[in-house]
């Protein structure tokens, strides 16, 4: 199956 | 100081329907070109966020950027007590630990402050990448919370393909299978009916239910829905408030390993 994603590795911090 | 008008209270009763399952509480960033907010949910997979531009306000008067952090089911607790029809207005002092809500119905003849305490929330605001997406298909709202509703019944994840010909929905799991297709309209008499897909190349992905459910509670705002999807990144679910601004939800999808 395929596996969940956290958000901040697509967005960035400052 | 800070204050915000608006005649039309049932808006931020909505808003505050569509975040308080993904949030516990948020931090409302108040300036002059209107109140901003963005937070990722408590497992970091959504990140929600919200424009409300100043004069989209009946009244709006920001002298100086305010920070307002906010435990959400105590303001939803608040909402609550506010009418549909009443007018809302949001004060608070330079630096305040308290925001004061004042409902007024539309006679004038009852008027209601409600204060409530501040908090000091640690913000970290994410950078969100301008993308030109490969697929940006606008429904129905209702259509779309019906849909990820419906096939939540059979697996925790939904797959969204999104082709010229359409976009499909689906999801499988011990039950069975379910497919949902849904053509761009060609002739429809109001606008808000129209499923319409601009496409520069086809995308599938997939997300998990729980999250697509959650963003459906902004459904009340808006009668179009917008998704943005481009392979590998993630699905923006936008909602626009009417002529004040918008709600987006960004997803992360679910990838093979």
């Amino acid at each position: 199956d395929p596996k969940q994603t956290k958000i901040s590795k697509f967005f960035t911090s400052p | 100081m800070f204050e915000a008008r608006l005649v039309q209270s049932s808006i931020l009763k909505k808003v505050l329907e569509a975040i308080k399952e993904l949030l516990n509480e948020a931090t409302f960033d108040c300036s002059d070109s209107g109140i901003q907010l963005q937070a990722m949910d408590n497992s970091h997979v959504s990140l929600v966020s919200l424009n409300l531009r100043s004069d989209g306000f009946d009244k709006y008067r920001c002298d100086r950027n305010l920070s307002m952090g906010i435990n959400l089911a105590s303001m939803s607790k608040i909402m609550k007590c506010a009418g549909n029809d009443d007018v809302l207005t949001m004060k608070a002092q330079d630096n305040a630990d308290l925001v004061t809500f004042m409902f007024e119905s539309q006679n004038q003849e009852k008027v209601m402050d409600y204060e409530m305490k501040l908090m000091n929330l640690d913000q970290e605001h994410l950078g969100i990448p301008e993308t030109d997406y490969s697929c940006v298909i606008k429904l129905p709202s209702q259509e779309f919370a019906r849909i990820v509703r419906d096939l939540s019944q059979f697996g925790e994840s939904v797959v969204i393909s999104c082709t010229k010909e359409g976009i499909k929905f689906s999801a499988g799991g011990d039950i069975g299978n379910a497919n949902i297709k849904l053509a761009q309209t060609s002739n429809v008499d109001k606008d808000e009916d129209a499923v319409t897909i601009e496409m520069q190349e086809p995308v599938s992905l997939t997300f998990a239910c729980r999250y697509l459910n959650s963003f459906a509670k902004a459904t009340p705002l808006s009668p179009q829905v917008q998704l943005s999807m481009s392979a590998d990144v993630p699905l923006v679910v936008e909602y626009k408030i009417g002529d004040i601004g918008h709600i987006r939800y960004y997803l992360a999808p679910k990838i093979e390993d």
